[in-house]
């Protein structure tokens, strides 16, 4: 059959949901192994955040999108969880051969990591129904077009920069991403360069302060935030 | 992921980015 913007989208949307039928919404044995390896074992904070933000999401998606779709956020929030998971594992496998140990217990009692990773899959599958949606042209299906970025970071009130730190790795570790997805966070990296990490209230500023400080270079007459 | 340009540095990845060892 001959490849139509519709079919391409819905092939798409099959992928994605093919990569996740086998993914699990909760912690995977391996994931365990990882948590119990830990100092502090993250587990509980894990499913709790994973809980919490879940609520969130579903009641900004129903205001989003209509209270009658709530179904759909609860789904999309499911498909979000199991690449989160996923990814996680993903992560720790890979940081687990470059720095050769076992206990990520610094990272993953991290609330900021988890909360963009979280965000990061979130957006995955956000713009994997958006870029049907752009490609169908289907009225029906315009109902997306306020969950475009930066609507997830806003909702899960993450800063912009945190994010940023975990799409390069998210990109590297997945392999099931798709050239239009890739090119969609590549995106989200550009506005988060060229606009939402300069708020005033960006922890970049802290970042650029420290950066300074360590070289002795601080200049007191001109704050970093200007 | 061919066109993508990573910008972590060599040996580096997301642990050092959440200040972890």
């Amino acid at each position: 059959l001959p490849q139509t913007p519709v079919r391409a989208a819905m092939s798409t949307i099959q992928q994605l949901m093919a990569v996740l039928k086998s993914a699990s919404d909760k912690p995977t044995e391996k994931l365990i192994l990882y948590f119990n390896d830990c100092t502090v074992n993250p587990m509980e904070s894990i499913l709790k955040r994973v809980k919490e933000l879940g609520c969130t999401f579903k009641e900004k998606f129903a205001e989003a999108v209509g209270q009658g779709c709530s179904e759909i956020g609860s789904q999309r929030y499911g498909l979000g969880t199991r690449l989160y998971y996923r990814v996680m594992e993903s992560i720790l496998k890979s940081e687990e051969k470059r720095l050769s140990i076992h206990n990520f217990s610094k990272l993953l009692n991290n609330g900021i990591f988890h909360t963009s990773l979280l965000a990061c899959a979130l957006e995955v599958v956000i713009a994997t129904y958006g870029i049907s949606r752009n490609t169908s042209q289907s009225n029906n299906m315009t109902m997306e077009t306020d969950l475009s970025f930066p609507w997830i970071i806003n909702i899960l009130d993450l800063k912009a920069f945190d994010l940023y730190k975990v799409i390069e790795s998210f990109i590297k570790v997945e392999p099931s991403l798709t050239r239009e997805m890739i090119k969609h966070l590549e995106c989200c990296e550009h506005q988060i360069m060229e606009s939402l990490a300069w708020r005033s209230d960006s922890p970049l500023f802290d970042l650029i302060k420290q950066s300074k400080e360590q070289d002795g270079q601080t200049d007191h007459s001109e704050p970093a935030n200007c | 992921t061919q066109d993508y340009h990573f910008g972590l540095e060599e040996g580096e990845g997301i642990s050092e980015l959440f200040d972890c060892d």
